[in-house]
């Protein structure tokens, strides 16, 4: 299983940038990966998930694209 | 690849249509 301070980490980062601005769920994918490289599709998206309803981040759609923000 | 990005963000979304 992924190393939870990585996770931490993970959330404070994509919290921090949903802060800053809207962003695509791959771009919140991407981001996470940065932190958690090694995690595999479905680990990802389990631990991805966890932390969005954590956030509960707004959304919006922009450009026929959905984003999430805070 | 961009690709399995494109996927993976896909079913990211599907699962956060579901509860956000």
């Amino acid at each position: 299983t992924p190393s939870s301070s990585n996770i931490q980490l993970a959330e404070k980062v994509i919290q921090r940038s949903l802060m800053r601005r809207p962003m695509t769920t791959k771009d919140i994918l991407k981001k996470f990966q940065t932190k958690c490289p090694g995690l595999s599709k479905e680990q990802t998206i389990e631990v991805l998930q966890q932390i969005m309803k954590r956030l509960k981040p707004e959304r919006k759609v922009m450009n026929d694209k959905m984003h999430f923000y805070l | 690849s961009s690709s399995e990005a494109d996927e993976m963000a896909a079913a990211l979304e599907a699962e956060l249509n579901d509860f956000i």
